[in-house]
């Protein structure tokens, strides 16, 4: 599901710079993720960005060919500063192929796919599925939710045939939806009654906006009320 | 008052409408008590126009907003209310196109009622559905079952959605008002929303008013 476009086809891949902002934050996660999964006694870092090119899917995915490299630091010491040994010690471990998706609205990001080889040889080869690379931390948790929040939104936009001009709306959206989850879920675990509250055909729309369109604040102002007779009490049973 | 009344039982009802993106509940809320009205004195359900008063009631804001009572009164002056089907609902604000001559339902007056939901109540079984308004801060996310927000999220002062009391009774134990409202049949329970009733629960009570057919 991750593959099919949510809100239309994705854009072409666009090249990068090792300098794009996105691009180091996208390689730091997933020389994060490819670390937790090797047995490796010292942290490898991404010593050359080979290739590297974003495209909208959704969010950003990121896919990055990176070349890396054994550091001096051990895994136990979390260090992020740490010195690649000398050249002529350097050794030169892997080529990855990382694809990273990430969610600016959300703050997550997800390491799609890893495929990495020996620097020496020709092709890649895929050494690791997702699930086998993370243990279930808190991070994969929330990316779990985010891709059930993801499903949630595009069946909601289905059900109620809901359309957005642009990605930008439609990210803008899914972030209004996220909130309003948020609140019915609020108001259904406060409801003293027997009420079900949830995903409506108004879930894409902030307090602000669904009041403006649909209420009437006309209503509170008592002053403007026009002054009717009172109505006589029933009088059977 | 009966310990239970629903007058989409007793055919004083018509189908559940959609008001669209405009701000025109005043205006389903009135026509649905006048509906109700006309049914019980002549013996006709009529679906009846609210694009006549979101295009006519000068006293209003059409889809901005309005008040009941100003709708009466407004009726009052044009004369009555065509149908549904002779002034069609368009959901935007456009100028009047009210003939007389295609009134079906006309009113004579409008009265405020009471604030005591019981009250209500023995009204309500009595002379028929009524024109009420309230807090919908819970409507925007509500599914089914019987809504009992907190307070906090249900500022009896924040009165900003009409609508219509249809019935009233219990379910599990629970007591609620059947409220009729103008979001399409896809909103609630087929339109409906149901309120705990008994504690004057997001202002209810405050706006309870009916037109008079002599």
């Amino acid at each position: 599901d991750l593959d099919r476009p949510l809100f239309g086809p994705p854009g072409s891949p666009v090249k990068l710079l090792d300098s794009d902002p996105g691009l180091k934050k996208a390689v730091l996660f997933a020389e994060e993720r490819y670390n937790l999964g090797t047995n490796a006694m010292h942290l490898r870092r991404v010593s050359r960005i080979i290739s590297a090119s974003k495209q909208l899917v959704k969010g950003i995915r990121y896919t990055i060919t990176a070349e890396l490299s054994n550091t001096q630091c051990k895994k136990s010491s979390m260090l992020r500063t740490c010195d690649f040994y000398p050249e002529s010690h350097k050794l030169k471990t892997e080529v990855c192929l990382f694809e990273v998706w990430d969610i600016p609205w959300q703050g997550s990001s997800t390491l799609l796919r890893q495929k990495c080889h020996p620097a020496a040889e020709s092709s890649p080869k895929e050494t690791n599925s997702v699930d086998e690379l993370v243990p279930p931390t808190s991070q994969a948790l929330q990316e779990q939710e985010s891709v059930k929040l993801l499903g949630m939104f595009k069946e909601f936009m289905v059900k109620y045939n809901k359309g957005y001009r642009t990605q930008e709306e439609a990210d803008q959206r899914l972030q209004i939806f996220h909130q309003n989850l948020k609140t019915a879920e609020k108001l259904q675990s406060l409801d003293q009654g027997s009420a079900e509250y949830g995903v409506t055909k108004f879930s894409d729309l902030t307090e602000e906006e669904f009041s403006s369109i649909y209420l009437n604040p006309l209503l509170s102002q008592r002053n403007l009320h026009r002054p009717m007779k009172p109505a006589a009490p029933a009088r059977g049973p | 008052a009966p310990d239970s009344w629903d007058w989409r039982d007793h055919g004083a009802v018509t189908s559940v409408k959609n008001q669209g993106m405009c701000g025109s509940c005043w205006a389903f809320s009135v026509t649905g008590n006048i509906e109700g009205q006309w049914f019980l004195k002549n013996g006709t359900l009529v679906s009846l126009s609210e694009q006549e008063l979101v295009d006519c009631d000068k006293l209003d804001n059409a889809c901005r907003g309005g008040l009941p009572s100003n709708a009466y009164a407004s009726i009052e002056t044009l004369g009555g209310l065509e149908t549904e089907a002779d002034y069609s609902y368009t959901g935007h604000k456009a100028s009047c196109d009210f003939t007389s001559k295609k009134v079906v339902a006309y009113i004579n007056s409008s009265l405020e009622l009471s604030k005591d939901e019981k009250e209500i109540a023995a009204w309500l079984a009595e002379n028929g559905p009524v024109s009420v308004a309230l807090n919908a801060f819970a409507m925007q996310f509500y599914k089914k079952g019987v809504s009992h927000p907190l307070r906090i999220f249900c500022n009896p002062w924040m009165i900003d959605h009409a609508v219509l009391l249809v019935g009233y009774g219990e379910r599990k134990g629970i007591p609620f008002w059947a409220i009729k409202n103008s979001w399409g049949e896809d909103y609630g329970e087929q339109g409906y929303y149901n309120l705990y009733r008994g504690s004057k629960l997001c202002g209810i009570n405050q706006m309870g008013s009916s037109a008079v057919v002599n």
